[in-house]
């Protein structure tokens, strides 16, 4: 495989704004 | 390059609160950088497997897209990449030019929202890599060696309903940057 050409994606999903937000009220 | 837009994105764009960027000088101008760990780490791994992509002319597009709840696109922020052509200018006239057009691009992103209508809340992003023929080997090493996975993205998440065209800069390095706006995103 790997042969033509693709639109990737990275398979993990950057942190949710409700994440960052919890996180922030941690601080 | 890239990192600083891609911060600069979602700090205009309200992907995350305000809260958490911070004012830097970048290319001598003033930009948002994030300060949270977790999403700086991220968008670092990301760049981190396009890098060699890049370098060896495999990634012909790379595009930030801010989605809605339902992971659909709202807007896409595209950089077209290709190589420049092989210049017979100094790499110091080169250089210094090159900054120049960055510089014009990241002003470009901080006015953008003056152009583009308020998307939806609780929106999130992710970055696509539009790859040339046989591209994903070289980047097969680098996300086991990162450990930071691709996978080819859904349709629906490439997919965008009439998109309407703003072209933000062209740079004569061949770097050629626009962005796609949803048209209903608020419907």
């Amino acid at each position: 495989g790997g042969g033509g050409a693709h639109i990737l994606k990275p398979l993990m999903s950057p942190p949710s704004r409700e994440e960052i937000l919890s996180t922030l009220l941690d601080l | 390059f890239l990192e600083v837009a891609i911060h600069l994105i979602l700090y205009v764009r309200e992907v995350y609160p305000s809260g958490i960027f911070q004012k830097r000088k970048k290319y001598n101008v003033p930009v948002q950088m994030s300060c949270h760990p977790e999403l700086n780490q991220y968008i670092q791994d990301t760049l981190h497997c396009v890098k060699p992509l890049i370098e060896k002319n495999d990634a012909e597009k790379v595009v930030v897209v801010i989605m809605d709840k339902e992971h659909h696109p709202v807007e896409r922020f595209v950089f077209e990449i290709s190589q420049p052509p092989l210049l017979s200018i100094s790499s110091d006239t080169l250089l210094s030019h090159v900054e120049q057009l960055l510089r014009a691009f990241i002003l470009k992103i901080s006015v953008c929202d003056a152009v583009l209508s308020n998307n939806p809340p609780g929106c999130s992003f992710t970055v696509l890599v539009h790859t040339r023929e046989a591209a994903t080997r070289n980047m097969e090493k680098v996300q086991v060696i990162k450990d930071f996975p691709w996978i080819v993205a859904d349709e629906q998440e490439v997919h965008m309903q009439e998109p309407r065209l703003i072209p933000l800069k062209t740079m004569t390095s061949d770097i050629v940057k626009y962005i796609h706006d949803c048209i209903d995103k608020e419907s």
